[in-house]
């Protein structure tokens, strides 16, 4: 997937790095200092839709699917996140106890139109 | 208005790089609080001390797997009154283990100073809500220590259910086996500072349906 820029109007992954110092946050969340918060934007025009990100064979699918029936049907293909990974955290809850926890599908790693 | 009169994605106008930080700041912690099924952020009122922090990391890290599915916890112990007998100490923890996750693994971590003549017999009890004798909810586990330093000691995680209020207290009850040595039983375990005693616990979330079972 690419990396979004400012002339990218297509599908791609827009990466922002959060210091928790930044949200204050810095005295209960003790590792890591901060996390890639990466969110998906960008047209996904027909002859995209099911691409990067998911296997090119669900992409020709699609794409024979569009040529066989009328080719510019109304629906339309969104940019999503295709690849995602779990955010390891060690904090201090209410009561003082240090807590190890995976947050599930955190971070996304791949952006793909739907 | 950003440079480009339109987002790409929804066609909204795309907002200033200031105004997009804001709103990204915003949405990171929407997710972490949500991630870690928190309504807001914690309010810490009484931190452990670094050093207890450092060593209690270091433990996490010891022997510790790819992180498994649920949480691992180190909840540092108060001591209702330190200056009595360490060996008659009460240990108090405060968890707030949430109802929907399940204790399957707990230690007790205890340092045993270098003074330690010979083999140390320790027992310990739960003690009973509202402040019965010790013992009313039966010994935990038993214990004999032959050499100083810290011991991790396995606790039977059935037992350690806490409290509705989410206070567990533990009573320590120890002896050097060697019977001509009671008199220095006080200054064999050390309760304070950056040495004191905490549980190491591991919580799972519930399997869906896990209670159905026993019920039928």
């Amino acid at each position: 997937t690419p990396t979004c820029d400012p002339e990218t109007p297509l599908c791609c992954r827009r990466d922002h790095y959060v210091d928790f110092q930044e949200l204050g946050w810095q005295d209960w969340i003790l590792q890591p200092e901060g996390y890639q918060l990466n969110y998906c934007s960008g047209q996904c025009p027909p002859h995209l839709a099911g691409s990067p990100g998911i296997a090119a064979s669900f992409h020709s699918a699609v794409f024979s699917l569009l040529k066989a029936n009328h080719p510019w049907t109304l629906s339309t293909s969104c940019c999503v996140p295709t690849a995602r990974r779990p955010l390891s955290l060690l904090y201090l809850d209410r009561d003082g106890n240090v807590v190890k926890t995976d947050v599930p599908d955190m971070v996304v790693e791949a952006c793909g139109c739907s | 208005q950003g440079t480009r009169s339109a987002c790409p994605s929804c066609g909204d106008p795309t907002l200033a790089p200031q105004a997009e930080r804001a709103l990204v700041l915003e949405l990171a912690k929407q997710k972490i609080l949500e991630g870690l099924h928190l309504t807001s952020r914690p309010r810490i009122t009484q931190p452990p001390p670094q050093a207890a922090l450092t060593r209690a990391l270091r433990n996490l890290q010891l022997g510790s797997e790819a992180p498994v599915k649920g949480e691992e916890v180190i909840s540092f112990a108060t001591i209702a009154d330190a200056s009595t007998s360490a060996c008659g100490s009460m240990l108090t923890f405060h968890l707030s283990t949430p109802r929907s996750h399940h204790l399957h693994h707990a230690r007790l971590w205890l340092h045993v100073l270098p003074s330690l003549p010979g083999t140390l017999y320790l027992r310990i009890f739960r003690w009973g809500p509202r402040g019965r004798r010790p013992g009313s909810q039966g010994l935990l586990a038993e214990h004999q220590m032959t050499a100083p330093g810290w011991h991790a000691l396995p606790l039977p995680s059935s037992g350690l259910r806490s409290e509705e209020s989410g206070v567990l207290r533990l009573q320590l009850d120890c002896s050097p086996l060697d019977s001509n040595h009671t008199a220095q039983a006080q200054q064999l375990l050390d309760t304070a500072g950056d040495r004191r005693p905490f549980l190491e616990l591991k919580v799972r979330p519930k399997e869906p349906g896990a209670g159905r079972a026993r019920r039928r």
